[in-house]
């Protein structure tokens, strides 16, 4: 575990701390799209299916946990709780998932590291992590009037990719078997979805104001 | 074994 990595991590567990907090403390769940949401249980549930076979650490359990927790709690406030449902932007949130999800699985039969079960179904939750922001991206770009803290969750979110970069240029230089030509790539895509985003994010925030993106 | 330590990040 390097500081990139931890920082990464950490990254990554503030931005869905920020996101629990706004709905919660807002009793409102406006401009967050739950169909990012719902990939990203997709992208847990398949990715940390070895929390039942292969012990790493109590940090990587518990992180773990955290994450599948805390986004299925984000989802059920989404779809049932009685106030928060309410206030979902389903109008606009009209990505469709299998636009990401069937050449995700698709790619992810045909280039991954062994041919079992396990091992395709974690090289699946690595590619559909890299596009799963995108309905989020798009409803943003829709409703056009972001709230702060849906905008700190987004740049949040792409701070903990390019930390990780970081962590596997540090690893790669430090570690002589450290390869995972898969990962790598999906990360790079992942990080350069934020690209846009970054760049009104830090427009608006050096001119001082509100962060909207062009249509 | 080279994609298994991979499997150490989240």
């Amino acid at each position: 575990m390097n500081l990139f990595r931890l920082l990464g991590d950490m990254t990554h567990l503030l931005s869905i701390i920020v996101l629990l907090l706004k709905i919660n403390a807002t009793r409102s769940c406006r401009g967050v799209s739950l169909k990012t949401q719902e990939l990203y249980a997709i992208v847990f549930v398949c990715r940390y299916l070895d929390l039942f076979t292969n012990f790493i650490s109590l940090y990587n359990t518990v992180m773990k946990v955290i994450f599948l927790g805390s986004t299925f709690t984000i989802i059920y406030w989404m779809r049932f709780h009685k106030v928060i449902r309410v206030t979902y932007d389903r109008d606009q949130d009209t990505f469709r998932y299998q636009f990401l999800i069937i050449p995700c699985l698709l790619l992810s039969l045909i280039l991954n590291s062994e041919f079992t079960v396990m091992e395709v179904l974690w090289t699946f939750s690595i590619y559909l992590e890299a596009v799963a922001i995108l309905p989020q991206l798009v409803l943003l770009q829709r409703t056009n009037n972001i709230d702060n803290l849906t905008g700190n969750y987004i740049f949040l979110l792409g701070s903990y990719r390019a930390l990780y970069i970081l962590n596997w240029i540090y690893r790669f230089l430090t570690e002589p078997n450290y390869r995972q030509y898969l990962v790598w790539i999906s990360g790079i895509v992942q990080t350069i979805v934020y690209i846009d985003f970054f760049y009104y994010y830090i427009r608006s925030w050096k001119n001082n104001e509100k962060l909207s993106l062009p249509a | 074994a080279e994609e298994a330590e991979a499997k150490d990040e989240l």
